[in-house]
Formats: structure tokens, sequence, C-alpha cells
């Protein structure tokens, strides 16, 4: 048992859903904030068995697309800059962990 | 040391969190969403020593009971049918996880 | 690949978001409750290489710090107690955890 955690745009998010149940693949969405835009993204939590694991991650690709964002002025720490810069955010930050038991109850 | 995600029906939300705390144990609650039935869940975290992850999935199947949920007409993309379906919701999903290390700061 | 997940108080929140973004690491944030005081805190999400976990955990330690708040009586199942009792809650409660696979899409 592997458990994905897929860090996805909001934009994306009802599409995704939809493709992984209708695929009969078992999720649970977390509303989330992303530390340098700050706007509200979703954090999915998909557990599934080590050989559906790049059958998701296909699914997560087709679904999830990249965009540019302005960040916010407030978001730029790093120069000193108060301009609103350009940003591509990407489909997905996909993050697979090993899952030493699992049970349902 | 062992993180153990447990995602739980709302309603035994309270009563679970009262009996973890009771017995000593940690936790931290997350809101979350099933992607199947689109209402509202909870997903807890708990941290705990190995020795001490039966104790914690006892306390979960004491507390955690199943129910049976109409699924909402729009969940039903498997056969397009758009009748809502009766679906058994388990008192609980959880995850056993390996922790490399844990701090309190 | 590591990913952190910490535990850590309302009101350093936006101190570490901000430190963490100037020094380009990356964070998703999740709104959390505590088990014991029911109050609201936060759960970082930090994805980063190894070798710069004991960098982010330096950044935690300096801009979290360990407060004295007093327990709303309905946690005190403890000792049947309804008087509310003083507790020190930490800086930050850290979890470290390995990833299998991690991809940007
Ligand atoms: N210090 C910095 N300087 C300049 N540009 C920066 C930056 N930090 C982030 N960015 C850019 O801003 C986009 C949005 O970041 P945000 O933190 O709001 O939202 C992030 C965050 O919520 C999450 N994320 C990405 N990498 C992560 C990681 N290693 N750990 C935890 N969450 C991560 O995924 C979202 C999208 O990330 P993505 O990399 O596609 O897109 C990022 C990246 O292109
Ligand atoms: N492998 C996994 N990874 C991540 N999260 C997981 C998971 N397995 C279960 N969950 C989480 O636990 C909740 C309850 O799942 P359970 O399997 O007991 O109860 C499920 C199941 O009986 C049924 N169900 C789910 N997906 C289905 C599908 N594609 N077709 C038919 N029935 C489905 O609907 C109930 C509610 O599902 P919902 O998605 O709303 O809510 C799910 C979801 O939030
Ligand atoms: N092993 C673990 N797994 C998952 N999450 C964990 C965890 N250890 C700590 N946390 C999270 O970190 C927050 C702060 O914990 P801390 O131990 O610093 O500070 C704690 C501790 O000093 C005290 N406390 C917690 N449970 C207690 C209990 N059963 N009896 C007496 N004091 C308790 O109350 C403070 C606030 O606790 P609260 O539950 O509201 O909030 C907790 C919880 O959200």
């Amino acid at each position: 048992m592997k458990l994905i955690m897929a860090i996805i745009q909001h934009e994306d998010s009802l599409r995704l859903t939809e493709e992984l149940t209708k695929n009969g693949i078992n999720v649970t969405k977390l509303a989330s904030t992303g530390g340098f835009l700050r706007s509200g993204n979703a954090t999915f939590l998909i557990g599934t068995e080590e050989d559906k694991v790049d059958d998701v991650l296909e699914i997560i690709r087709n679904k999830c697309k990249s965009r540019k964002e302005l960040s916010a002025p407030s978001a730029m720490y790093m120069g000193g800059s108060t301009w609103p810069v350009e940003v591509v955010v990407g489909g997905a930050t996909v993050f697979v962990m090993d899952v030493d038991r699992f049970e349902k109850i």
C-alpha cells in the first residue's frame, strides 16, 4: 500500500475527483494554502496498491494543468521588490510514501 | 514513532477525540471531504510509539461505526445512472506510516 | 526527499511562512485543530531534500515559540475536574517522513 499526497490547483480539483472516482480510485481531499502565492489549493490523499500508483499519476497528469499566475506583492520577500511577478504554477506536486499498515475498520 | 492517519466520519469525531485524550493520546484533526459522497469527514493525525499503535486502533474500532448513506446523484459517474445509490461508509480508513524523526520543538 | 509535517501554533504561522519562503523552501499549509485544547493550529507540509531537513528544523526553532495556555474546561476529561488548567503548548510538533517518489507534474 502507498499513500499519494498530491498538491493540486483549486481549478483542477473537481475534474480530478471525478476522473479518480470513475476509475474506482478512493480519495480524500483537504483544503490547503500555498506558502508563496498564499492562495487556496487542494491536497489530495490517495491510498492505493503499489501497482496502481502509475495509473493514478497518469490521471493526475491528464487532469491537472500548469498555469501562469501573478504573485501577490506581499509574497515578494526575496529581492524586496513589491511588484507582482509572474510565476508558473505546476499541475501538481506529488509525494508517494510507503504505508506500513492499512486497515478498513 | 509511527504516524497514524485515520479518515473517520464527521459524526464520530468528537467521541473519538474525547476517548483518545482520556487515554493520554495526542491528536491533530483536519477537516476533509470524501471523493465519492463529497460530504465532510475528518482526517486524524496521531503520532504515537509503535507499541501503542494497536491500542489506538482498538479505540478507533470502539468509537467509529459504519453507516449506510445515500450517495448524492452527482456522484454516480460509474454507470451513468442518476438515481442515488445506498453505500456503506466504514468506521475508519487507517494508514500507519513510519516516522524517520520526531521532534518536539 | 523527505516530507516534514510540522504542527505549529496559529500565532507563528505567518512568521514561519515568510521565513521559509525567504529561504526558498516550499510549503503547503493546512488548517488543523488540536485534540486537547480544541483551538485552531496549523499543519505545515514541507517536502525537502534530506540535506536541508536540519536547516528547516532550525528555521522552525527560531520562529515558533512555546506558550502557556489555559485549557478549556471541556478538555479536562482526565481527572474529571472542570476547572481550566494551565498547559505549556510547545513551539512545534514535527514528524519527518521518508518519500519513495517525488514528482512535479
Ligand atoms: N520562494 C519562491 N520563489 C519564487 N517562486 C516560488 C517560490 N516558492 C514557490 N514559488 C512558485 O510559486 C508557485 C506557487 O507556490 P505556492 O507555495 O503558492 O503553492 C505551492 C505549494 O502549495 C505546493 N508545493 C510545491 N512544492 C512543495 C514542496 N516541496 N513542499 C510542500 N508543498 C509544495 O504546490 C504549490 C505549487 O507549487 P509549484 O512549484 O508548482 O509553483 C510554485 C512556484 O512556481
Ligand atoms: N484508499 C483511500 N484513500 C484515501 N481516502 C480513502 C480511501 N478509502 C476511503 N477513503 C476515505 O474514507 C471515506 C470512507 O470510505 P469507505 O470506503 O468507508 O466508504 C466509501 C465506499 O463505501 C463508497 N465508495 C467510494 N468510492 C466509490 C466508488 N468509486 N464506487 C462505489 N462506491 C464508492 O462510498 C463511501 C464514501 O466514500 P468517500 O470517498 O465519500 O469517503 C471516503 C474517503 O474520504
Ligand atoms: N503525537 C502527536 N500526534 C499528533 N498531534 C500532536 C502530537 N503531539 C502534539 N500534537 C499537536 O500539537 C499541538 C501542541 O502540542 P503540545 O504537546 O506542544 O502541547 C499540548 C500539551 O502540552 C497539552 N496536552 C495535550 N494532550 C494532553 C493530555 N491528554 N493531558 C494533558 N495535557 C495535554 O496541551 C497542549 C495542546 O494540545 P492540543 O492537542 O490542543 O494541540 C497539539 C496537537 O494538535
